[in-house]
Order: structure tokens, then C-alpha cells, then sequence
């Protein structure tokens, strides 16, 4: 499969997405 | 004195079944002639001594056998259920000397803890949580998830043990407003945990916080596929499902599981490899059991077939043995044994 098909990525996914969620 | 020799398990004779590179290591008999369901493998401490046990489930009993010398097994706990039959064994990791059962008929009523007196000598069971049960997974840090109720008011609730299984706290998580089939922790980040939902979304949580963090479509084409692995690597996460719907195509075969890839941050998914039945074998995902990097799987031909992750092919095939199909498989803990049970409830424990 091809990286780029699945956009940018970020290793730090799980805190980023634990800031941006509703509490 | 009959009664204790049919509970104690045959060692198989050397000209036994040898498929690939499984071999019979051992057998057990079910001497109560129920309908068996479950099977699986844990550590009991008996008499100071933590040894590697099997645990199988019958419709109305649940016994636990301890490991005798040269492969041999006796059963030295049984909890037996007068009204509601056992649907599945569930592990809790991290929890010594208790396991729980999932209890209903086509879907879960009960989940009850099953233990021991603190001097060992009689079974207890204690009654967790009951209702309309969808889903539950034993997760490590001695948490039990489960997800219940009716449409408007469903709940996802994590309950964690006291060290000796005692006395437990519960959380609740953020619902994701549609049924969840299956639970899976994500291998190495504690505080994360997955779900395939009915509407062919995986959703993960934060343990921690309870926060629903995504919602994730996977698309249309595998429907109620569930959920046996997940680790996160590179900032993407990769998860291996089953199909119990897929259909066979001329060209690829029929896929039992899948690995796909998810970046979590854009929710965009590519699958990354199929794992199909070799060519000349028939049949659908019944159920399985994933562990590090090898599946099993029972399929509706009443073959269980076994598939190198890693190296992406169907590494064993074991037939069904003295006509009788296979109906459950699981990986044991320790080194790489194969546990496969059949209805009438023998149990056979392979070493892959």
C-alpha cells in the first residue's frame, strides 16, 4: 500500500487526538 | 473411583494426527457429555505454585484442570450454572485465580467472576453485570470491558479488579451511538482500545480519560468483521480482522482475515494483506483466536487453519478429527499450543 493514500501522519496520534476530543 | 479416572485426560498415542507442523501433544475428555463451547489457558496458583491451566466450558459447567506430569491433566474446579447457559470464556490479564464466563443464550444476559474460596477448597462465582451484553474483552491492568443496554441508553463500562480479584471499581466510556461487536487493545499503548461497530466503524478510546477520540469507516465490504489485533507502529495503526461474511473471488481465494492500516489522525484506511484459505479449500471464518503473529481459524467446513502473519500464507491445515468438526480454537499462553475443541467436548491441545 502506499503511504501517501492515508495523509499526513503523526507519531504523537493518540495524545493529539486525547487534546483535541471532547473531555 | 470411575468418575476420577474419566476426569483425568489421555496422552494420545504416537501415530496420532500430524498435519504440517501441529502435533498432538495431548487430549481431554469431557466426561460430562455436554455441549462444549469454550476453551482456554491461565495461570493458577495452586498451592503456592503458579501453573499454566486449561479452562474449558461445557453449556453448564466450567471446569479447571491443572497439569499433571507427561502431558496429563486433572480437573481439580468445576462452577456449575443451573439456568443460563455459558456463551464464552473471558481472560482478564494481570488477575490470579479468577476468570470470568459470559453467560446468555444468543446474546449475553451475565458476565460472572469465577474463583475460589481463599482456602481453595470450594468454587465460587460472583455476578459482574447483566442485562443486553453485546460485547466484552478482558483487558490488561485487570480491566474487564463491556457494552450494553437498549438503543437509547447503551453504556460502555470498564470494571477493574483488586489484585486478588476482589473488590472492583467501575468507569464508564463516551458510546459511540451505534452497537459495538468487538474489543481490542491496542499492543503496547495501555491506555488506548479499539471497537468494530455494526456500522462498520472502528472507534477508539483513551482509557484514561473515557474520551471518545475517533470514529473511523472502513468501508462497506467486509460487514460484522471483528477485531483480534491491533498495535500501533510509525504513527499508523494496523488491525487484523476476521471475516465471518466474506465471500470467495476466483482470483484471490476466500479471505479469512485482513490486515489493514489506519492513519488515526485523518481516519483514512488501506488494506495491507488478505489471508485467504489455500487454493482446493472451501470455507468461511467461523471463529478464531490471534496471538503475536500467528491466526487460527475454525471454518464452516469444519477445518481449522492456521496463517503466518508475517509471512502472509496458510502455514497448517487440521481436518476435522474422528468425524467430528472442529467448533472452537484458541492459542494457549506458554510456547506455541494450539487448543481445539469439539462439540461433544474433547479437547485437543497441539504444539505448533
Amino acid at each position: 500500500c502506499n503511504k501517501a493514500d492515508l495523509g499526513p501522519i503523526s507519531l504523537n496520534w493518540f495524545e493529539e487526538l486525547s487534546s483535541e476530543a471532547p473531555p | 473411583h470411575s468418575t476420577e479416572q474419566t476426569e483425568i485426560a489421555d496422552v494420545p498415542a504416537c501415530d496420532s494426527l500430524n498435519p504440517g507442523t501441529l502435533q498432538l501433544v495431548s487430549k481431554l475428555k469431557n466426561p460430562s457429555g455436554s455441549c462444549s463451547v469454550d476453551v482456554s489457558a491461565m495461570l493458577w496458583e495452586i498451592a503456592g505454585f503458579k501453573e499454566q491451566c486449561i479452562i474449558t466450558a461445557c453449556e453448564y459447567v466450567v471446569s479447571l484442570w491443572k497439569p499433571l506430569d507427561t502431558w496429563q491433566w486433572e480437573k481439580i474446579y468445576s462452577w456449575h450454572f443451573a439456568e443460563v447457559p455459558v456463551l464464552q470464556i473471558v481472560l482478564v490479564p494481570d488477575v490470579c485465580n479468577l476468570v470470568c464466563v459470559a453467560l446468555g443464550n444468543l446474546e449475553i444476559r451475565e458476565i460472572r467472576a469465577l474463583l475460589c474460596s481463599p482456602d481453595g477448597k470450594s468454587e465460587k462465582q460472583v455476578l459482574l453485570t447483566s442485562g443486553n451484553i453485546k460485547a466484552v474483552l478482558g483487558l490488561t491492568k485487570r480491566r474487564l470491558v463491556s457494552s450494553g443496554g437498549t438503543l437509547c441508553d447503551q453504556q460502555v463500562e470498564i470494571m477493574t479488579f483488586a489484585e486478588d480479584g476482589g473488590s472492583k471499581e467501575k468507569q464508564f466510556l463516551m458510546h459511540p451511538e451505534e452497537t459495538i461487536l468487538t474489543f481490542a487493545e491496542v499492543q503496547g499503548m495501555q491506555e488506548a482500545l479499539l471497537g468494530t461497530t455494526i456500522m462498520n466503524n472502528i472507534v477508539i478510546w483513551n482509557l484514561k480519560t473515557g474520551q471518545l477520540l475517533k470514529k473511523m469507516h472502513i468501508g462497506d465490504s467486509y460487514q460484522a468483521s471483528v477485531c483480534h489485533k491491533a498495535y500501533s507502529e510509525m504513527g499508523l495503526l494496523f488491525v487484523v480482522l476476521s471475516h465471518p461474511c466474506a465471500k470467495g473471488s476466483k482470483l484471490l481465494g476466500s479471505p479469512v482475515f485482513q490486515l489493514i492500516v489506519i492513519n488515526p489522525k485523518t481516519t483514512l484506511s488501506v488494506g495491507v494483506m488478505l489471508y485467504c484459505l489455500p487454493q482446493g479449500q472451501a470455507g468461511r471464518f467461523l471463529e478464531g483466536d490471534v496471538k503475536d503473529h500467528f491466526a487460527a481459524a475454525v471454518l464452516t467446513s469444519g477445518t481449522i487453519a492456521i496463517w503466518d502473519l508475517l509471512l502472509g500464507h496458510c502455514t497448517a491445515l487440521l481436518p476435522p478429527v474422528s468425524d467430528q468438526n472442529w467448533s472452537f480454537v484458541k492459542w494457549s499462553g506458554v510456547d506455541s499450543h494450539l487448543l481445539a475443541g469439539q462439540k461433544d467436548g474433547n479437547i485437543f491441545v497441539y504444539r505448533y
